[in-house]
């Protein structure tokens, strides 16, 4: 399903450039949920904004669902990425000024879904993540943990193919958390859905089928997680 | 040292009103380290804003060494917060296209710090953090466990009465948590520092000396932590 091959980043240029990934392979096949672990800074946002389709690698090869995703322009990898992949930034990146519903409405808005069936659905989304009553608060209207769970509602309402979460978890009290966790794996469970979760939490971690730790940019080791 | 009365919040107006905090009494007294913990949507960042003098709240009293905050004018309240309070949002609220050294020294410059010696404390809050080769990386140029250990630096970097800590770790793996948090331990102890910590974190928790709940904008119960 997902391949990925030498794998390299480099931020910036010249003097100022960062080596952020020095040559990653990793396989994900179609239906495991792999939990991406590591220290602060060692690389976990970065390999999932290259997954996401959000960020282009400086060298290597992605290969998903047999697409050679480098080898895309602009709007293909844009079509790419709204069609098939759901997307949970580390911090948030709810559209300011609009509210919880809107927010969750604009991936399914972007693919052309009607009104009705689009509010239904964000409604749902919502509700899942315990937020309904909240579907009129705009981002600065929520609290930090709110915010989280209102970009996870976003990313799950149109069930993608390919879910990233990044850090999905950071914000929550253990209660919720665990709501969460059980949200993403019964999404896994029950529709298939491929998980790539970058958590530090070994207790959310759990959750996961297999477990890839980083360090420094590169795979410190991969862990089947007997289930 | 600090007291609250009867403090209520409410956010918005009329239709759109929220009630956020509905009537906390709190006392802190001088070198406490007190653990704020509860449910995400709970109150806690809200009551940190307040404490923190970067809100008001809509009812009630409080009163900071003595002085009635609320009957301070804007500027008197912002001399307050910027000679004794520092402060660590949740957000990380560091100052975009600025670097790590920049969003560190801003505090101490609005103070009057002389360069040189500004530059100095501002690399020593860094270091202390992990962070001193990266204080030329703006904040997009960093990763989110970074970035909060910049708004770290930056609130302990001039050794404040009072530090209030928003979720210091929520982004840092386990190793980084406990970095920080021996850090702010240590600023307690050895500096006399009073520090008020929001944690959903237990384990985190463990580094203060009285842990506060709450639930729905009101306190839950109070638990003297014997150390
Ligand atoms: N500007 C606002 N307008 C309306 N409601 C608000 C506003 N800011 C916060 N709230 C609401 O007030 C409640 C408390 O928010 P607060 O940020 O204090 O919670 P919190 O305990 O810090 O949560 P978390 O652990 O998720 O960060 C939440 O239900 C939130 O939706
Ligand atoms: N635009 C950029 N320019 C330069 N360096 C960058 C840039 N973005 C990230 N980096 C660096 O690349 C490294 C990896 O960043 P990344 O965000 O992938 O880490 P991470 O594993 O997600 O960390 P965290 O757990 O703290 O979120 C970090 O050291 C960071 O400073
Ligand atoms: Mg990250
Ligand atoms: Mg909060």
């Amino acid at each position: 399903f997902i391949k990925l091959r030498n794998i390299v980043k480099v931020y910036g240029s010249g003097q100022n450039s960062f080596l952020a990934l020095k040559g990653i392979d990793l396989d994900i096949n179609a239906g495991e949920f792999v939990a991406l672990m590591g220290p602060s800074g060692s690389g976990k946002s970065t390999m999932a904004n290259i997954l996401g389709c959000l960020d282009k690698a400086t060298k290597g090869s992605y290969l998903f669902n047999g697409v050679d995703v480098f080898s895309l322009n602009r709007n293909e990898t844009a079509l790419l990425r709204r069609n098939y992949i759901g997307f949970i930034f580390q911090g948030f990146n709810l559209l300011a000024r609009t509210t919880a519903l809107e927010n969750v409405e604009l991936p399914l808005l972007y693919r052309g879904m009607p009104k009705k069936e689009r509010r239904k659905k964000a409604r749902e989304a919502l509700d899942m993540v315990g937020l309904l009553e909240w579907e009129k608060h705009t981002s600065a209207q929520l609290s930090g943990g709110q915010q989280q769970r209102v970009a996870i509602a976003r990313a799950i309402a149109s069930n993608p193919l390919f879910l990233l979460a990044d850090e999905p978890t950071g914000n929550l009290d253990t209660k919720r958390s665990v709501e969460i966790m059980e949200i993403l794996s019964n999404l896994n469970k029950d529709l298939g859905i491929t998980i790539l979760m970058v958590t530090h939490e070994p207790d959310m971690a759990k959750y996961a089928t297999r477990e890839v730790h980083f360090r420094d940019g590169e795979v410190n080791k991969v862990e089947a997680v007997i289930k």
